[in-house]
């Protein structure tokens, strides 16, 4: 463990917590991808599905289960307790297309062909694009809310900071994992027009990329 | 390893 892993674990939970409370305190999920979030519940829960299976120490077990259960609530606001407030109109993105290729290249690309293995690939590959539907929504209305971009901005962070941990990864501990590495290259590349204008534009609630 | 390795990670 590294300050960069730490710092990225944080910015990824600040991102999910910050998602979760905006949803809860202004009662509403307007602007937010409920497709993304989706996809986000479904990275979890084939990912870490070791913890059926291994033990790492409590700090890995405890923020998996927390990352689990804050997206699950994310799902649970947004398709049942204020689907009033959902503009599905413009959560048009079509997930199908993200999950079926995702899911062949699993199979395809991956470390081991085992079950566990093969899921735990699929959600690695899937968490790259997640964002996709979320970043498509927001082109299609040209603005989102303060509080959006600062989830989307910890979100893109986080990444960021695991592709830091994985350069220091490789010089201190000759870790190196080419499948968690270049999907982690994709994911924080889809931030980067979005960080760009979430600095330049004073990180408020700004127009974004169409 | 790589096996081993990214089962630490989140």
């Amino acid at each position: 463990m590294n300050i960069f892993r730490l710092t990225g674990d944080l910015s990824h939970l600040a991102a999910i917590v910050i998602l979760l409370l905006k949803i809860w305190k202004t009662r509403s999920c307007a602007g937010i991808s409920g497709k993304s979030q989706l996809l986000f519940a479904l990275v979890f829960t084939t990912r870490y599905l070791d913890l059926f299976t291994s033990f790492i120490s409590l700090y890995n077990t405890s923020m998996k289960l927390i990352y689990i259960a804050c997206s699950y609530a994310t799902v649970y606001l947004i398709y049942m307790k204020f689907k009033a407030t959902y503009d599905g109109n413009h959560d048009t993105f079509r997930v199908e297309f993200l999950v079926v290729p995702v899911g062949g290249l699993s199979f395809l690309v991956n470390h081991d062909f085992s079950p566990l293995e093969i899921l735990w690939t699929f959600s690695i590959y899937l968490e790259s694009v997640a964002i996709l539907p979320q970043l498509f929504m927001i082109s299609k209305t040209g603005e989102a809310e303060t509080i959006t971009t600062h989830y989307l901005f910890f979100q893109g962070l986080y990444r960021a900071l695991y592709l830091v941990n994985w350069i220091w990864r490789f010089y201190f501990e000759g870790f190196f994992d080419l499948i968690a590495v270049v999907a982690g290259v994709v994911q924080t590349i889809l931030y980067c027009d979005f960080f760009y204008l979430y600095i330049t534009k004073g990180m408020s609630g700004c127009a974004l990329p169409a | 390893g790589n096996e081993s390795g990214h089962k630490d990670e989140l």
